[in-house]
């Protein structure tokens, strides 16, 4: 299966690229090397775990964080996306830990920066 | 407009620094933000203290029940400036060091304040109009969709999809003309965002994604603040 998306806005409308969505015929290669990666991040980064259960359940969510950086890397192609020191945790345990920003509704009084001249 | 522009080169952005497990962004976001102005308006570039914000802004935003600035649980840049402007400043990261939890009482001391607010304002989701805010008012304080920061590593970030809900709080100190070439080796401009998460995220704790299209809404809660002109005790 692919995914087709418009990969240029207005200004370059004519390019559209198709790219596989990730769950094609290499993931398998890609997760067999998930505990050697794995190993290398606990190292890396410090990680250790207080049981042998949580050492397994931390595995489980790094090789699907491995598979969601490489998806990424087909949605973002000019960065490069891999593991980094929040491999092993959730997107939920990512967002309630690491996020924090509230919804913004914008006051009616907020004070709006003036215009600024742009030209030269 | 200069094609080019880092406030990093003009001395006005502090070293990156860490959020811990604790959703304190929002904190950092003001921080950066007024370290900038306070540099712009005295020449000093003093580090100064979230876990002020964290400990002491339960600030609210009037016009909507319940949504207050809370420590790691999160807050809002803009309703972190109006504490500070009430509060009279925020004091040197060294004086109230960040400790990562918001478990503790507040300890602001008045007479330890090293930079205040004069006034804050919002800017509209134009990217021409943040430029020039970025260049005239200094860093900026931006909100950001982070879904794709999870797994950044490095580069230009210019994903075809991204959510345009904001859930994280960045400073915006700079941006680039020609930084990543998509397709056509075409180049395209970027962004550049100081990021909260230590300099073993991202590039060396930076985050660059690119401009032209408000891509993860970075352009559509961008807020400047400018500092009373005094200098730090």
């Amino acid at each position: 299966s692919a995914v087709v998306s418009d990969v240029v806005s207005e200004d370059d409308p004519l390019i559209r690229q198709v790219v596989s969505n990730g769950a094609g015929e290499d993931s398998d290669d890609h997760l067999l090397n998930a505990e050697h990666h794995f190993t290398l991040f606990k190292s890396k980064y410090g990680k250790t775990y207080a049981t042998q259960e949580e050492h397994d359940y931390r595995l489980g969510v790094f090789k699907a964080n491995l598979r969601r950086a490489k998806r990424h890397q087909l949605l973002d192609p000019t960065a490069v996306h891999g593991v980094t020191k929040f491999s092993d945790l959730t997107p939920s345990e990512f967002r309630r830990q690491f996020l924090g920003l509230r919804p913004l509704k914008l006051p009616a009084d907020a004070q709006k920066a003036p215009i600024l001249p742009t030209n030269d | 407009l200069p094609t080019d522009f880092d406030w990093r080169d003009h001395g006005a952005v502090t070293g990156v620094k860490d959020q811990g497990s604790c959703g304190s962004c929002w904190s950092f976001s003001t921080t950066g933000a007024l370290e900038g102005a306070h540099y712009l308006s005295t020449g000093e570039l003093v580090s100064l203290s979230e876990q002020q914000l964290v400990d002491c802004d339960h600030e609210c935003d009037p016009q909507e029940y319940g949504a207050c600035d809370s420590g790691c649980n999160g807050g809002l840049m803009t309703t972190a400036f109006e504490y500070t402007l009430k509060a009279g400043g925020l004091e040197r990261e060294d004086d109230y060091p960040y400790t990562g939890n918001d478990r503790g009482a507040c300890k602001f001391d008045k007479s330890k304040i090293a930079a205040s607010v004069s006034n804050f304002s919002v800017i509209s989701v134009n990217e021409d109009q943040i430029a020039a805010n970025l260049v005239k008012h200094g860093p900026l304080a931006v909100g950001i969709n982070a879904v794709f920061m999870q797994t950044y590593m490095k580069g230009v970030s210019c994903p075809y999809i991204c959510g345009r809900h904001l859930d994280h709080g960045v400073l915006l100190v700079g941006y680039g003309s020609a930084g990543y070439a998509p397709i056509r080796f075409k180049e395209k401009p970027y962004w550049i965002i100081k990021n909260s998460w230590g300099e073993n995220w991202g590039e060396e704790g930076y985050y660059k994604i690119c401009r032209g299209r408000n891509v993860c809404g970075v352009d559509s809660m961008v807020s400047s603040v400018a500092a009373l002109q005094t200098k730090s005790q």
